[in-house]
């Protein structure tokens, strides 16, 4: 190649280029379905699908390709429980390192422009326009809005505390909760025990109604939710929805799966899965709550008023859950917050 | 990423909203 004259490279012909691409491609395929083949003929425990690499082949390999796989009297995993299993905090966390790097001066607005164009940003609306004030990705995903570009509603008591897509509301019943419209989760799982350390010791629920009477306090009222999803290239801080007064803070560390519409729809209970920040106190009709869940590109939650708070991180215990109380000597309720006051933001990674 | 809003309000609180339509922060959800 490098002794030919210049004029012969261009005589290359497309059909063994095509030959070998086509190859290159269809190969590799080849090889693993004999591969995989191969491998059904072991037992199960020498199967590990738990490494996430062949964890990774099987969901994207069409099913046809793991015949052997489902034939051989073997329980097929999942694809729920094969995407549990994959490091989507890892990824996450990746992820944010990688958009942390400082993009050099001249491949700020290309990249910018990129993320622009695929997520349909409103560049208007930012408070700063100009692409080469955000020395990375991370920055960008922060900005602010220009203060007149979301008015606050006056007239109606509870407003947006973000942008994004309304995917469910209304009343809950029996404390199951709607993530997409007919795939609910158990709201004792979302918010954990109401017990706190140093409220009143609540009696553990003994049922789903019992836990939803810790949660109402007042006779004739009822229980109502809101689910907003929030697409990449939407502005990503969050605000208070109302005029309350937040008392409590419990964060979940958990997976960090995808939450959008179409997995809200396959994955039940992914928001009990997935990491999340669940404020609590009370507004002038009863109980409030707001909750930030986080997911594989927008792993870190960050809460203004809450310097303790550290999501993401590389370890926590399956399950866990740590609570804070802002109800201190200063503060006899807690942290009061006006409606539309800017009270957080999701971070990259 | 997701937020949900999870409150008491008495039984003629009212949303003003349809199910997959797009939100902007500051808008109105509902009220009484």
């Amino acid at each position: 190649m490098h002794t030919a004259p210049l004029r012969s490279l261009f005589l290359l012909r497309p059909v063994p280029i095509l030959l070998a691409t086509g190859g290159g491609l269809h190969f590799p395929r080849l090889a693993l379905r004999w591969r995989l083949g191969q491998l059904s003929c072991m037992s199960r425990p020498a199967l590990k699908l738990r490494s996430w690499p062949l964890t990774i082949l099987y969901y994207l390999l069409p099913f046809g390709a793991l015949g052997p796989l489902s034939r051989v009297g073997w329980r097929p995993v999942s694809r729920v429980a094969l995407y549990k299993s994959v490091p989507t905090r890892l990824l996450s966390r990746a992820w944010g390192r990688l958009n942390q790097v400082e993009l050099p001066y001249w491949l700020r607005r290309p990249v910018y422009s990129l993320y622009i164009w695929t997520f349909g940003v409103n560049m208007t609306e930012a408070a700063v326009e100009d692409l080469h004030h955000y020395r990375n990705l991370s920055e960008f995903f922060r900005r602010k809005l220009k203060p007149q570009a979301r008015p606050v509603c006056g007239l109606h008591s509870v407003i947006s505390p973000s942008d994004g897509k309304i995917l469910t509301f209304g009343q809950v019943k029996n404390c199951e909760v709607e993530q997409v419209k007919g795939v609910t989760y158990s709201l004792e799982s979302f918010l954990g025990p109401r017990a706190y350390a140093e409220d009143l010791p609540f009696p553990p629920a003994s049922s789903r109604d019992s836990f939803r009477k810790q949660l109402v306090t007042r006779e004739g009222n009822e229980l109502y939710h809101c689910v907003i999803y929030l697409a990449p290239g939407d502005y990503h801080c969050f605000h208070s929805p109302t005029d309350w007064t937040v008392s409590h803070r419990r964060h979940f560390p958990g997976s960090l799966m995808s939450v959008n519409p179409g997995m809200a729809r396959w994955i039940k209970e992914l928001f009990c899965h997935n990491e999340r920040v669940v404020l609590t106190g009370d507004w002038k009709h009863g109980f409030f709550s707001l909750t930030a869940v986080g997911a594989t590109n927008v792993g870190s939650i960050r809460i203004y008023f809450d310097r303790d708070l550290h999501t993401n991180s590389p370890r926590y215990s399956k399950g866990s859950y740590n609570d804070l109380s802002f109800v201190t000597h200063a503060n006899k309720e807690g942290v009061p917050m006006r409606k539309g006051e800017h009270l957080g933001e999701f971070n990259l990674g | 990423s997701t937020i949900v809003l999870i409150f008491e309000a008495p039984k003629d609180f009212n949303f003003r909203l349809k199910a997959g339509q797009k939100i902007r922060f500051g808008e109105a959800l509902g009220s009484l």
